[in-house]
């Protein structure tokens, strides 16, 4: 609000004769020359002068640039690829000039106004962007603003001294501002932002180079924004071509990042595997298929594979989502450690339910974060455990405890939809060799062979079934378990009414049977 | 079924499907300019 | 278990669906991952040649922009100390390259120029370039025009096609002119 009079008109006398100087042969080796010369008129125009005024002026500026491209757009006189590159020749020039301003705001060894300034920068393009899509809505076009982030990210992180020196600093900046553009915020921004995510660059820094994997708490954080904003859509079976096209998008991401990060999606599992709904279920093995490049897994199918002589099983994955603060209120926390302790109170069971049941609205009964917390703590607090003992989780050793009796009593205690729910929690820590896949196999397993109804079975069967029919990729844990469930006479699986319910059932058994033998 | 807000977010996603980012978006333009331009006649290949 | 959706029935539903819709269960079943363009066989990294969410292909070299050393632009420095380009050294592939490549620059024109030289003929209708096929005499031939079958370069197959034409003179271009000021050698 409340431009000062002439503001306008100055920011766009300046951004024209930017974009001269840009494209001039005298503007010097990366516009350096131009810089300069240009940085004296901004001063001499009064744009330095303070904070404000250049908030403003970025704020003008970027308003005009995103003008130049609605009325590019909008004239329809050019091919797509003349328009695009009538719209770039000022976007460009503009995205160079902030980052000189960038690279050369304040002391060559002080970082802080620089990546200050980076960070209004950015803030100010989103801002700038929220405002044209609240305003715009369906008319919204996405162009100006992915080619300021595009063009800013490959300006920012040029193989040069001062800007390796920030380069974390900065690419926190861009996570700050495409967290804020996040996929529910501005939905007419989401395929532009998923090129952003997606970047080579993007990704190259972001899980490679940022030394510690600083950038990987980060990198996680935007996805799950990204599969939370999915989520109501895909929550039904039909996905119309726009929301098609984002997914498919969204694997291929996945994909790459299974090829050449699968230990970040490990380290990360748990929180995208607690916002994807339950039925994108080939997503969420591309997930738990992940394992770590140094690990060799062993072929589920080797005959007489002895899972738990495996060395692998011993080790504890790391789960970098702070999941235990889901174990809501402090109250039910502090009954859960009791129990496990010490089998008190005793009406901690009975009222298990209610503290994960939450409405009575389809759909929505369960508090499903709460239900994978609630199943990942007990485990871990189940190995722990079993390994102080000096033993190793096995269908012995996991018994006649107070973390089998949650479980036996949630699987028996909740309807269908909750246990399906239970279940699936427990499927997601299916994965590579570890001490988790080892410990809720055999849960499964357990829960399996102890059931006192065939509807449990039943159920424990589905939920391993639609897992093991989608395409690849399969989790390892998945195979090992549904190929012991089926293997193993203890089991007594083949005897069961469900498998041969109906012949498709029966044909798909046999089919997948055949497969694991 | 979807929230009045998630049907907006669709309606505004559809209409944003119709113009989506191209991949050449996201790299610098590059631009072919003759060393020794040189006007030829229109008949012949321009670009 | 029979009408619950959370047991082996519900499951049935899917499958069922799958065989007349597979739309519906695009999401349950999954898709061939291997056909979305990406080679997960990769010994190399793949987020170094990834182009887009929305591609099907990976980015080929020439797609990527690379930050090159500005020592490595070395055009300004050099361009007047390189050798005359003597076109009548090169095959007509190499001549058909420059003139498709350089549209608007003057070693188009002197691609143009060696290709009249090598009974090349271009089509100023058709856009095409034109020359007799070896001991192939046109079935018609008048004062103002003739007819046979000649090849033509197909600039999109990027090779020589056979074709019938109804060759009209005064649609051939004439010899090409050069600038005088040039820097190339047409002998």
């Amino acid at each position: 609000f409340d431009d000062p009079p002439g503001l306008r008109e100055k920011t766009e006398y300046l951004l024209r004769e930017w974009v001269n100087m840009y494209y001039s042969p005298a503007g010097g080796k990366d516009s350096t020359k131009a810089f300069s010369a240009f940085v004296n008129q901004m001063h001499q125009q009064g744009i330095l002068k303070t904070d404000d005024l250049i908030t403003r002026f970025f704020r003008l500026s970027i308003e005009l640039c995103v003008d130049v491209c609605y009325r590019a757009l909008a004239e329809q006189v050019h091919s797509q690829a003349l328009t695009r590159a009538k719209c770039f020749q000022t976007l460009d020039a503009f995205v160079r000039l902030i980052a000189l301003l960038v690279k050369h705001s304040g002391d060559a060894t002080n970082p802080v106004t620089k990546i200050n300034l980076l960070n209004k920068v950015l803030g100010i393009v989103a801002g700038v962007l929220l405002q044209d899509h609240e305003v715009r809505q369906t008319e919204f076009h996405q162009l100006a603003y992915h080619r300021i982030f595009s063009m800013l990210l490959l300006e920012l992180n040029a193989p040069e001294q001062i800007l390796e020196a920030i380069n974390f600093q900065v690419m926190s900046a861009f996570c700050n501002a495409l967290h804020v553009l996040r996929p529910s915020k501005a939905p007419g921004f989401v395929y532009a932002w998923l090129e952003l995510i997606s970047h080579r660059i993007f990704i190259a820094r972001m899980l490679g180079m940022l030394p510690q994997q600083k950038g990987w708490p980060m990198y996680a954080g935007l996805l799950t924004g990204l599969f939370k904003f999915m989520t109501p859509f895909m929550r039904n079976a039909e996905l119309p071509k726009h929301l098609a096209l984002l997914y498919k998008g969204t694997l291929r991401v996945l994909l790459v990042l299974l090829h050449d990060f699968p230990e970040f999606l490990c380290d990360y599992h748990y929180g995208f595997c607690d916002v994807i709904p339950p039925n994108c279920i080939q997503m969420r093995n591309l997930i738990l298929s992940a394992f770590p490049r140094n690990m060799r897994l062993p072929d589920p199918f080797t005959p007489n594979l002895k899972v738990d002589m495996l060395a692998d099983i011993a080790h504890h994955p790391r789960i970098l989502t702070n999941y235990v603060t889901v174990i809501q209120p402090a109250s039910f926390k502090k009954d859960l450690d009791s129990y496990i302790k010490t089998r008190s109170p005793v009406t901690f069971l009975s009222e298990l339910r209610s503290h994960i049941q939450v409405s009575q609205e389809p759909g929505q009964r369960y508090n499903v974060s709460l239900m994978n917390a609630l199943v990942l703590y007990v485990g871990m607090q189940a190995i722990n455990y079993i390994q102080s003992k000096g033993s190793t989780p096995s269908m012995s050793t996991i018994t006649h405890s107070s973390h089998m009796d949650i479980y036996q009593n949630l699987v028996v205690d909740l309807d269908t939809e909750g246990r399906y729910l239970f279940l699936n929690a427990i499927a997601n820590q299916l994965r590579y060799p570890n001490s988790h896949t080892h410990y809720f196999s055999c849960t499964l397993l357990y829960l399996f062979a102890e059931a006192n109804t065939e509807a449990i079975q039943e159920q424990i069967t589905r939920v391993l079934l639609e897992r093991l029919i989608v395409n690849r990729p399969h989790p390892w844990g998945l195979l090992i378990t549904f190929i012991e469930l089926i293997r193993n006479h203890h089991f007594k699986f083949w005897s069961h009414e469900f498998v041969h319910c109906a012949p498709e059932i029966k044909k798909l058994f046999e089919s997948v049977a055949r497969s694991c033998m | 079924t979807l929230s009045k807000e998630q049907r907006l977010q669709q309606s505004v996603m559809e209409s944003c499907f119709h113009h989506l980012p191209l991949p050449s978006d996201s790299e610098r333009l590059r631009n072919y300019l003759p060393r020794n331009p040189c006007p030829t006649p229109t008949y012949h290949c321009q670009v | 278990m029979l009408t619950d959706p959370f047991g082996m029935v519900g499951l049935l539903t899917f499958i069922r669906a799958a065989e007349t819709d597979p739309n519906l269960v695009q999401l349950a079943l999954g898709s061939d991952l291997t056909t979305l363009g990406l080679n997960l066989n990769s010994p190399e990294n793949l987020y170094s040649t990834f182009q887009s969410p929305s591609s099907d292909a990976p980015s080929r070299p020439q797609d990527i922009d690379y930050h090159v050393p500005q020592e490595y632009l070395t055009n300004l420095h050099i361009r007047d100390k390189l050798a005359p380009i003597k076109l009548s050294r090169y095959g007509e592939d190499l001549l058909f390259h420059l003139y498709y490549t350089h549209g608007g620059d003057v070693l188009q024109l002197a691609a143009a120029a060696e290709l009249y030289n090598r009974d090349w003929r271009y089509h100023k209708d058709e856009r095409v370039w034109i020359t007799r096929g070896p001991g192939m005499e046109p079935q018609v031939k008048t004062s103002t025009y003739e007819r046979g079958v000649y090849y033509y370069f197909d600039y999109n197959r990027w090779c020589k096609m056979a074709k019938d034409f109804h060759l009209d003179y005064d649609k051939l271009e004439e010899r090409p002119h050069l600038p005088a000021s040039f820097h190339h050698n047409t002998s």
